[in-house]
Formats: C-alpha cells, sequence, structure tokens
C-alpha cells in the first residue's frame, strides 16, 4: 500500500513559485491497476516520483505500507528504490554505453543473485516486450518506441511489488500498445503487482480498474469508487 | 516538393542487415497535410530523417523542388535543412544549457536577421503552443509535453517551406495535441507549408489529409487517392 498523504511540491524559479502539486492526498492499495492522467504540467510525473522515492515532497508525508518513507534511514529508501519498486521513466533513462541486454540487467549488479538465472529473467522479459531480436544493440540503435519497451523490461527485472510507469506507450503504435497493457494488467491480475500507469491515451486509462485525474497540480477526479 | 524514388536504408548489427527502409517511393506536394504511420520500428523517425536531408539513404534518391538532393553541394544540403526545413524530433533534442527562449531562437543565429524581430516571432510561437509563462526556464525544469511544446515552436522560427514532426504530441494530452494539431493544420491550409506528422495517435491521423503506412520499412498503404 502507497498512501500520499497532503503533499505538496513546490520549485522556485526566477522568484515565481510553481505548485507541481498542491495537497494531494492518495492510496493506492497493493495490487491495484491505476492510471493516471491530466494535462501536460499537471504534476503527473511529479506524483510519480514521489510514489516512487526519487524525490522529496517539498511538505506531506508519504507511507509504504504503514511506515513513513521521509523516517526511514536512507540505506532502507534505496533498498526500496532497487528492489520494490520499478519505474519507467518517461525518458527512458537507458545507458548509452550498455546494450540492450546490458540495460535490462543493470539492476541485478546491485542485488547479488544467480547470474545465469537473472539472464533468462531478462531474456524472458525481452521476448514479452517484442524486444529479443534486439539484445545486442545500443540504445541508440534503437527507434524510440523500442527504446521504451527495453526501459519497461528493464524496470520488471528485480521483480518489485510496485510498478510505476510514466507514459510507458506513449511511443509505440496501438497494438504495441495495447499488447503491453495486457503484460502491466497480467503482472496486476495474477502476480499482485500494484501497477500505476501514468498516461494521455483516454482508451488506455478507462481499460484500467480505477483512473486518478490530475489538474495543476490537484487530484480533481478519481474513480476509485467505481469498482467493477 | 519532395520525392523519394527507390529509397533503401540499411544498417548493419552484429553481422546482420537491418532493412529500416526497403524501396520506398513517395511524393509530397507543396502544401500538403499528411501523417506517417505504423509500428514500432517499422521505419518513420529514418524516414523522416531522410526527407529532412539529416541522413543519407544507402540507396536511391532524394528530390527537393526538382533537384536531387545528393548532387547538391553541401553548403546548399546544409541551408536547406536550416532554412527551408523545420524538424521536431522524436527526443525533442533541447539545449540543457539554454533557456526556452534561447532555445527557440537558436536557429536564428546562423541566419542573421534582425534581433528584435526574432524575439517577437519566437515569443508568438511560444504562445502558440502554450509555453509564454516559461521562457526563463531550462528544459530539466519543464514536464515532457513541455518540453514538445518548446521543440514544435523552435521549429518554426525560420518559417520553414517543409515541417517534418516526429510523434509532435506524443507527451501531451488530448486536449493539447488537438489544438496543436489545429495549429499545425493552419500552417498548411493558410501558410501553404508542406507537413508531414508521424504518428501513433490514429484519430490524428484521421484528421489529417492523407495517411501514409510504413511497416517492416516499406509503405503498404497510402490514403493519397482519397482526398477530400
Ligand atoms: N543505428 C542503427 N543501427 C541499427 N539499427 C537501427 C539504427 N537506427 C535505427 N535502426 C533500426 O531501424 C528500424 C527503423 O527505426 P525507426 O527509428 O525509423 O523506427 P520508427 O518507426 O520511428 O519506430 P518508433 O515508432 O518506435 O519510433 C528499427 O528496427 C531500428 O531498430
Ligand atoms: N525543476 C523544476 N523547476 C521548475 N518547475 C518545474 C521543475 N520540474 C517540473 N516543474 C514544473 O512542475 C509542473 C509539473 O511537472 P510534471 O513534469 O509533473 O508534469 P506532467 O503532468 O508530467 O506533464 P507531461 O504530461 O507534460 O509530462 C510543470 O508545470 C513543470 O514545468
Ligand atoms: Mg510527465
Ligand atoms: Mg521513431
Amino acid at each position: 500500500t502507497i498512501e500520499l498523504r497532503n503533499i505538496t511540491k513546490q520549485y522556485r524559479q526566477a522568484g515565481n513559485v510553481i505548485n507541481a502539486l498542491d495537497d494531494v492526498s492518495l492510496t493506492i492499495d497493493g495490487g491495484e491497476f491505476l492510471s493516471i492522467v491530466g494535462r501536460s504540467g499537471s504534476g503527473k510525473t511529479t506524483l510519480l516520483d514521489i510514489c516512487g522515492l526519487l524525490m522529496r515532497p517539498t511538505s506531506g508525508q508519504v507511507f509504504i505500507d504503514g511506515a513513513d518513507a521521509a523516517s526511514l534511514p536512507e540505506r532502507r529508501r534505496a533498498e526500496l528504490r532497487g528492489r520494490a519498486i520499478g519505474f519507467v521513466f518517461q525518458e527512458y533513462n537507458l545507458i548509452p554505453t550498455l546494450d540492450v541486454l546490458g540495460n535490462v540487467m543493470l539492476p541485478l549488479r546491485y542485488s547479488g543473485g544467480d547470474r545465469r538465472d537473472g539472464r533468462d529473467r531478462a531474456m524472458g522479459l525481452l521476448q514479452a516486450v517484442g524486444m529479443s531480436d534486439r539484445v545486442g544493440h545500443r540504445p541508440d540503435q534503437l527507434s524510440g518506441g523500442q527504446q521504451q519497451r527495453v526501459a519497461i523490461a528493464r524496470s520488471l527485472i528485480q521483480r518489485p511489488a510496485l510498478l510505476l510507469a510514466d507514459e510507458p506507450t506513449g511511443a509505440v503504435d496501438t497494438q504495441t500498445a495495447a499488447e503491453l497493457l495486457d503484460m502491466l494488467r497480467g503482472l496486476s491480475r495474477e502476480d499482485g503487482v500494484t501497477v500505476a500507469i501514468v498516461t494521455h491515451d483516454l482508451d488506455l486509462a478507462a481499460s484500467t480498474d480505477r483512473t486518478v485525474r490530475l489538474q495543476d497540480g490537484r487530484v480533481v477526479e478519481d474513480s476509485a469508487g467505481v469498482r467493477v
């Protein structure tokens, strides 16, 4: 369970204050499959970064399974970020000097574990996102949508309990997006992974179980009451 | 008019040959408003890069207003790229050390011309894409969709005759995308600019005058016969 309580995030820019998030409270239960929508600049990436412990709020609290994340020792926060939380970045953030397989396996370097198992798992994930024929390519030898799919595979290598995906299908065609969404839905339905997807695709949002809409840094709609 | 004749683009990767484009022939008339669609990896970015003289084909010819682009002196090619062709990159390619206004005005440094006129034009374009309140921000202080809109403004600063846009609305919400598309359609209808948009959004494609579909590096559909 992730709970955000009264989260505010402010940036200062040339004497102005920008309220990227303004008193946001939100609870996401384990195993939920939800989407976050809203206008460009409404605060979606900021919200996801705070959920994923990549950024500290200006004020407010983040509870991970009941524990206040801000009060955890930094080593514990880093462990959650590295092992329990998978993150797909809006800009992919692949390492340009590593090939596709190296990028997907990179998180494993910090967690030990069997290298051959890791390699098998990486190959399976690359197959699932349709990229197993490109394992030796480097990111600059891939199309935008191909890089995005590698970023999705990488986010799942540690079997995270929570997957946060910032527009994970923005760079792919409709058919590939539907296939990726089925895979993400399966993680929630079958593996109990909590999956939160930021998207601009309203059809995609409609096919998740719950949609939270942001506007100017606030939650203005939440379909949480409407479970099917 | 841009004419591609028998364009092939191959990459060599670890002993394999990848046919990014395979014998593509295409004519785009002045003032047309068209979309290019296709699966992730089907060759759309490669096609656009070749139309924009950013990349040379492995074989085949590119004619710009009847002149074979490959036979032009490099200085003339550079002038076409810099002045007649506007390009919106799939990855934006904003300069991280310049602010929004500096990024939009950057192409003007190479063409001389009145600085105050250039500044007025830049502000007008930023207003048109909804970014005039962020002129002092740097790219890393903007959301993904905000960076994308700055890239669109920059592509138009030289009043290009040809605008090539690689997924120009992929990172913005539906409403912002519709507003940007209206602006791009206006360039074609009112200013006679040739506008070619790569997109994964099939609604967006349907609202252009013509759609070319790529699959595995080939043109498999072209609605050019169906003008309204
Ligand atoms: N430098 C390179 N070396 C090897 N292969 C490459 C290179 N650049 C591109 N490719 C390959 O060429 C093919 C076409 O790439 P392109 O970027 O044109 O696709 P695209 O249609 O724009 O895809 P997307 O919708 O994902 O952006 C892809 O299979 C890609 O992996
Ligand atoms: N470092 C920063 N300094 C100043 N303002 C910032 C900074 N980072 C983000 N912002 C602002 O905070 C607001 C929210 O940004 P955020 O990236 O969360 O939006 P978003 O909803 O993800 O947008 P998009 O759909 O375009 O990706 C935006 O107005 C953005 O300009
Ligand atoms: Mg964002
Ligand atoms: Mg592309």
